[in-house]
């Protein structure tokens, strides 16, 4: 196939009860169930329109409220799709698997492949010196089912969160693809995303064509939010990416979509309803192939070309998500700006329609570790605009500007290849690809 | 070229060389 009808569902998970200690195998599986009835509804409906994969959110058959113990009831044994199983036809194979079962045969009866994020348990004893006390091993775990019902590929999250306690960590980094008529897919959790390890390997060193992304994002504004962040991801590994969020307004949780490597193809933010959200679109089979594919970028080429731009102008610090940038305020309505933080320098060339009074705007850099909630190393050139006229502002989470700028162009001495470049509008609106370009030489510009 | 109500525009790089071995802070006990 040289195109494909891609599906994601936004689902709004129905979340067990807390409770202290475990809950039947049958109560959870009643639990499970109900989840699985309304993702049923959105297999079905993908079908009816001709999708050939559907994925579904990580969590999104049981949630995410858990210990260790108390989410054992909700875990199944899922074998290494080496075995060949396709759980609809022989459901006892591998012992109690209901959740596996009723998954298979929406893919087989749909005929339509299924992504979803289940838990595995793997028993283990004293002589696996890692081995945890309760003897078995709990993972977060993506499955998918082809348009046979088979399981075709088996993920363990590798790069968990905080708050994750109730699974373990592999004890390697997977890299699990597979193919099908619709190209190479790669398969990986959330937060995985972030990673070298599986994230780039699997799209740089096994060439994959489109990746699943299972994923219970809660939005951090304002770099950190699932539509913005995952759709620059796309661009810069150059890869289609469905990316399935869980829907939960109180925790932020919105925001999936499906991204081809030049252009959104179609996303969902809502922070207004509880409702879950299907979504389809067409994507090139084989991006690398079509005289579409993006060119790659040498994100520090022009910045490393310019001399800084000199400015009598204070700098001051200011966060942004725990991370403490250098920040310069753009106080007229066109100018150059180069701030610097380490051995990042970041320019910025700009004009306002007009200066307002009432809102204000700043050019940050920040070239660190970052270390709350996780641990990455990032370099970021950014324009935003603060919350208030009150610098200390700068950083927090803004949703609507009145000010336009006719002409932008920022760019940065970076020292990675890995540059995600977003772009969010008034409204947290994504910029649609017409309005802005990003360069060979690295500069993410409007286009006039 | 319409002007653009611009909220944020960024070059979000990560460096990955730079990571330390495990980006989440999960459990642990594999550490």
């Amino acid at each position: 196939l040289d195109t494909f009808i891609a599906a994601v569902y936004e689902h709004a998970v129905i979340l067990p009860n807390r409770t202290e200690t475990p809950v039947s195998k049958d109560e959870a599986l009643v639990l499970m169930n109900k989840n699985i009835d309304v993702l049923e509804k959105a297999v079905k409906l993908a079908a009816t329109q001709g999708a050939h994969i559907i994925v579904t959110p990580e969590d999104g058959i049981y949630g995410w409220v858990f210990t260790r113990e108390t989410i054992y009831p909700y875990l199944e044994d899922i074998p290494d799709p080496e075995v060949n199983w396709i759980p609809c036809r022989d459901p006892q194979r591998f012992g109690h698997a209901p959740v596996q079962e009723r998954l298979s045969c929406l893919a087989k009866d749909n005929s339509i492949y299924v992504v979803a994020n289940i838990g595995d348990k793997k028993p283990c004893n004293a002589s696996d010196p890692q081995c945890p006390r309760d003897g078995r091993y709990q993972y977060n775990t993506d499955v998918v089912f082809d348009s046979e019902g088979r399981l075709v590929a088996r993920y363990h999250k590798y790069n968990l969160f905080a708050p994750e306690v109730q699974f373990d960590f592999p004890k390697a980094s997977e890299l699990v693809t597979f193919d099908t008529p619709f190209g190479k897919l790669g398969v990986f959790t959330c937060f995985d995303i972030f990673s070298h390890d599986p994230a780039v390997v699997v799209v740089d060193e096994l060439q994959v064509d489109s990746v699943l992304l299972p994923t219970a994002w809660y939005n951090t504004l304002p770099l950190l939010s699932a539509v913005p962040f995952h759709s620059a991801w796309a661009k810069a590994l150059r890869v289609n990416l469905l990316a399935a969020n869980t829907h939960n307004t109180t925790m932020h949780m919105t925001g999936s979509g499906i991204y081809a490597p030049e252009a959104v193809k179609v996303y969902h933010y809502d922070m207004e309803t509880e409702s879950g959200q299907l979504m389809l679109s067409e994507l090139k089979s084989r991006p690398r192939r079509e005289p579409t594919y993006p060119e790659a970028v040498d994100w520090r080429a022009y910045a490393s070309s310019i001399e800084p731009f000199l400015s009598e102008q204070s700098e001051f610090q200011g966060m942004i998500y725990f991370d403490k940038f250098t920040f310069t305020e753009l106080k007229k309505n066109r100018g150059n700006y180069t701030v610097c933080q380490k051995d990042l320098c970041c320019h910025l060339t700009y004009q306002m329609s007009e200066k307002r009074s009432d809102e204000a705007f700043v050019l940050g850099a920040f070239d660190g570790l970052h270390v709350v909630e996780g641990q990455y190393y990032l370099q970021i050139c950014t324009l935003l605009k603060c919350q208030t006229t009150d610098l200390g502002t700068c950083g927090e989470p803004v949703g609507s500007a009145f000010t336009t700028f006719e002409e932008f162009s920022l760019s940065g001495t970076f020292g990675t290849s890995y540059v995600f470049p977003q772009l969010v509008l008034s409204g947290s609106q994504l910029a649609p690809e017409r309005h802005y370009e990003v360069s060979r030489d690295g500069r993410l510009r409007n286009r006039s | 070229g319409a002007p653009l109500p611009v909220l944020v525009t960024a070059l979000y790089g990560r460096v990955f060389e730079k990571d330390p071995p495990r980006l989440g802070q999960g459990p642990g006990k594999l550490q």
